[in-house]
């Protein structure tokens, strides 16, 4: 990006290579500074919030300067007088729900050319059925080469792609072209200078936007697809046609103050569709809270066309009033669930799921946040899942996200905005059908190590599970693989033996591609999972999982919440020299920048910096 | 004037505004458990300004810790501390301190003045000099309390009843009658409160221009927010 008229942006390239769901996205720009004076040259992107960045890179005059990935607290040591003197800058910030946006500037010389290159890789997730591969691209102005490549290769097979951008209008439709075969996708779009004109008397671009890819693979049944590369091997399951397993769950609405008016509002429109969407094979209850804890039955209601009808009514009829008391509620679904077990009310083979839904911290009854998640994992006795959705930001996320995982379920955050209602049944929607239980895939003790999670509460519909790991025996020809589960009528049981991939026969022309992507993936899925495990856990577990995922992320330079990239720019003309540090951000600081930006903005002065003092403060002074 | 209670583990403060004829005495801290009093007295300005706002200010605070037997007066002109049975002065022209049994005293020249009771409280009066020949503003202080954990649960006044912290939840943010001031639905005390996010000054760091606070301004002379209403809180004498 550039202000300036003098600066050419040559090139905007954006190349995608996704190998069997680990995806690889190589964004570079070229410019040319046109004037006859140094001037400053910015380049910013935004790559998707669970990507890791694993290299970046500026080539200006000639000479390369290379981003270093360093540990965090290493780095900030280095870097520390910078830091203090509020030299350093960080590369790294939120970008609305799903992005972060990298932007860095550097000083170029009169009639120089610079070169940006951002790689980043991320693991794409089957949600609702679909991975999908999200480029955000904002050139300021038009751009002479403008790319975009994306190149999946998926040995199962591709059962279809999809691609559509915000910005596409009917004369840059024809511009995306879409090559599918049996096993892989070529997608690309690059469109002229011309073409990306906006008007024909202006200079601006159509080019902003969203640039989004949905594809699905052909499903393998019985054990699924496992894929062995380079010594290194990954198992994606999710069988076709497998049928739900009923489920029991208990909605815990807040209905507290904070909620009222529009959150109050969309809560309700969400829950009178969830509440007409469930199954018939599913029980269901309903429990709202505030100060007081209210049910809207003492047990769980089989949801039969007349019990829903009536959940209907009392939905309704839900309203905002006092505090916030989530351990009483929490707690009365946990009771609920467990009586109803016990009286046999509820299916044998079924799974129990509590939907906590809030939007502040716990100030009524136990507001003790560690104590809440103590009472919750004792009452549950882990036999259960809460999923929790934190709507808006004056929830503390990752006290959810705790509660959440120390109960086989996850915490997704909601935010404030119109779209509000959909986010909330969007959520239900990925976890509203089970088909497998206590999903374990197991492989032969001898021939694999450094195993990721091999053991799931649930697989849900849309889904699917990836185990990898490291083989022992590089030359090894097959191995057994056993997948148990418990299925609707009865346990599953799949076992298969698996091959290495042959790689040259299925894509004889490019090889070179599959080199280390299985490793990579195998590392990306490693440090997700002991990043997770570093926040819930006894202290010593915690402490490895961070020592554990440090090393790797050092290993293989991924940017992670434990790593920063250090980039040093090329000195000024004054002879300064700025580092820059890149961080990873965590949930929870995306979080705390939205409730800081919501306060600040709505309330202060545009100069204003506000200071909070450690220790509460009353006072009472003129005005 | 405004009342602030800032709340840092909520990155958030409440506010309000009380006013009253000139003269009216407030409480503002009472602790019958520890023997704590704390009253102020308002004044308003030398004539109306104008923009037709009469201000008013606190002028004068008497604060007595009768467990202890220590009684101060404080207002625009000087310090007046009473223990061990004598009265002291000192004034806000001098730098001064004084260390006592039950009662520590730092005066900072025309500026400030921290006041630690033993084992109860810690708090600062600030004097805000304003040109004496100001046409319509008179020197005021303000109040300002540190450390108040000791005090017991049965603490009330205006700024008393919130030292154990205060429950409130806010909602519907929406446009205001000024654009970056955002009106809000508050819950707070079971009652559901029309607030403004706004700005008020601490005058702790910087005493000319002091550093804006954002908070949620309950209006209405903190109707809602604070116990009963504003007259409930006029006493007849500064002790």
């Amino acid at each position: 990006s550039t202000n300036e008229a003098t600066v050419e942006v040559h090139s905007v390239t954006v190349d995608c290579t996704v190998t069997s769901r680990f995806a690889r996205t190589v964004m570079t720009s070229v410019a040319l500074n046109k004037a006859n004076t140094s001037q400053e040259i910015f380049f910013e992107v935004e790559l998707p919030k669970t990507a890791f960045i694993t290299n970046f890179s500026m080539e200006i005059e000639g000479r390369v300067y290379v981003g270093d990935v360093k540990e965090k607290e290493k780095a900030k040591k280095q870097y520390e007088k910078a830091v203090s003197s509020g030299r350093t800058a960080g590369l790294v910030k939120a970008s609305g729900r799903k992005m972060e946006k990298f932007s860095v500037s550097v000083n170029i010389a009169a009639k120089s050319n610079v070169t940006f290159i951002l790689t980043h890789e991320e693991l794409l997730q089957r949600k609702l059925g679909h991975y999908e591969i999200l480029t955000r691209v904002k050139p300021k102005t038009r751009v002479q080469k403008f790319q975009i490549v994306v190149n999946i290769y998926e040995p199962q097979g591709i059962l279809f792609v999809d691609a559509h951008a915000t910005f596409l209008s009917n004369d840059l439709l024809p511009l995306v072209e879409k090559t599918v075969t049996d096993k892989k996708a070529h997608v690309s779009f690059s469109p002229t200078m011309e073409q990306q004109r906006k008007c024909p008397d202006c200079d601006g671009t159509l080019i902003d936007g969203d640039f989004i890819i949905k594809y699905d693979v052909n499903r393998a049944k019985s054990f699924g697809d496992i894929q062995i590369v380079n010594g290194y091997f990954v198992h994606f399951f999710a069988p076709p046609d497998l049928r739900r397993v009923p489920k029991n769950v208990v909605f815990v609405i807040d209905i507290s103050g904070s909620m009222y008016g529009t959150k109050m509002t969309q809560t309700r429109e969400a829950m009178l569709q969830i509440v007409k969407d469930l199954h018939e094979d599913d029980h269901f209850a309903l429990i709202k809270f505030g100060s007081a804890i209210y049910t809207w039955r003492d047990s769980l209601s089989k949801a039969t066309q007349e019990n829903i009808t009536e959940a209907i009514n009392y939905v309704k009829d839900i309203d905002s009033e006092g505090m916030t008391n989530i351990n009483d509620a929490v707690l009365r679904g946990v009771a609920m669930l467990i009586k109803d077990r016990k009286e046999k009310k509820l299916p044998e083979r079924s799974v129990d799921i509590i939907i906590l839904l809030t939007d502040g911290m716990p100030n009524v009854g136990e507001s003790n946040t560690a104590k809440i998640q103590e009472n919750v994992l004792s009452a549950t006795g882990g036999k259960m899942s809460l999923f929790s959705l934190g709507f808006g930001n004056d929830v503390d996320y990752s006290f959810l996200d705790v509660l959440s995982k120390q109960n086989k379920g996850i915490a997704r955050r909601i935010y404030e905005a119109s779209d509000a209602t959909l986010q909330l049944q969007g959520f239900y929607d990925e976890v509203a059908s089970p088909l497998l239980l206590e999903v374990d895939l197991r492989y032969p003790d001898n021939a694999v190590e450094m195993l990721t999670t091999n053991h799931f509460s649930q697989l849900f519909n849309g889904s699917e599970i990836v185990v990898a790991g490291r083989l022992t025996d590089n030359d090894l020809d097959n191995f057994m693989v056993d997948v148990m589960g418990q299925g609707l009528e009865e346990d599953y049981k799949a076992q298969g033996q698996a091959s290495p991939v042959k790689w040259t026969d299925i894509y004889p022309d490019e090889e070179y591609i599959f080199g280390d992507f299985t490793e990579r993936l195998w590392a990306y899925l490693t440090i997700q999972q002991l990043l997770e495990k570093s926040k819930s856990g006894p202290a010593d577990e915690k402490e490895n999982a961070t020592a554990k995922a440090l090393d790797m992320a050092l290993k293989y330079s991924f940017v992670t919440p434990l790593t920063s990239m250090v980039v040093t720019k090329p000195e000024t003309e004054d002879g300064t020299d700025s580092p820059l540090i890149a961080d990873k951000l965590t949930e929870e600081q995306r979080q705390q920048a939205e409730r800081r930006g919501y306060h600040y903005m709505s309330a202060s002065p545009p100069m204003y910096t506000p200071t909070y003092h450690s220790s509460p403060t009353y006072f009472v002074d003129g005005d | 004037p405004h009342f602030m209670i800032e709340l840092p583990e909520k990155e958030d403060a409440l506010c309000f505004n009380i006013n009253d004829r000139p003269g009216t005495i407030f409480s503002l801290v009472t602790d019958p458990q520890s023997g704590i009093l704390v009253n102020g007295q308002i004044i308003g300005d030398k004539k109306i300004p104008p923009d037709g706002k009469m201000n008013t200010y606190f002028w004068r605070f008497g604060i007595v810790h009768q467990t202890l037997g220590v009684r101060l007066e404080v207002n625009t002109r000087d310090i007046s501390v009473f223990q061990d049975s004598k009265w002291v002065k000192l004034l806000w022209s001098d730098s001064a301190s004084l260390k006592g049994l039950n009662v520590d005293l730092l005066v900072t020249k025309e500026r400030s003045l921290m006041v630690t009771l033993k084992d109860s409280v810690k708090f600062v009066v600030l004097l805000h000099k304003v040109w004496e020949k100001h046409p319509y503003h008179r020197d005021y202080l303000g109040f300002y309390t540190l450390d108040s954990h000791l005090l017991s649960p049965a603490v009330h006044g205006l700024l008393g009843q919130f030292y154990h912290g205060i429950e409130y939840e806010v909602s519907e943010l929406r446009p205001g009658e000024v654009p970056e001031k955002p009106d809000a639905t508050m819950f707070v005390k079971g009652q559901q409160l029309n607030v403004t996010r706004g700005w008020q000054r601490d005058f702790r760091r910087d005493m000319k221009n002091g550093e804006n606070v954002p908070c949620w301004f309950v209006h209405n002379n903190g109707t809602g927010l604070i116990d009963g209403d504003a007259t409930d809180y006029v006493v007849s004498g500064l002790f």
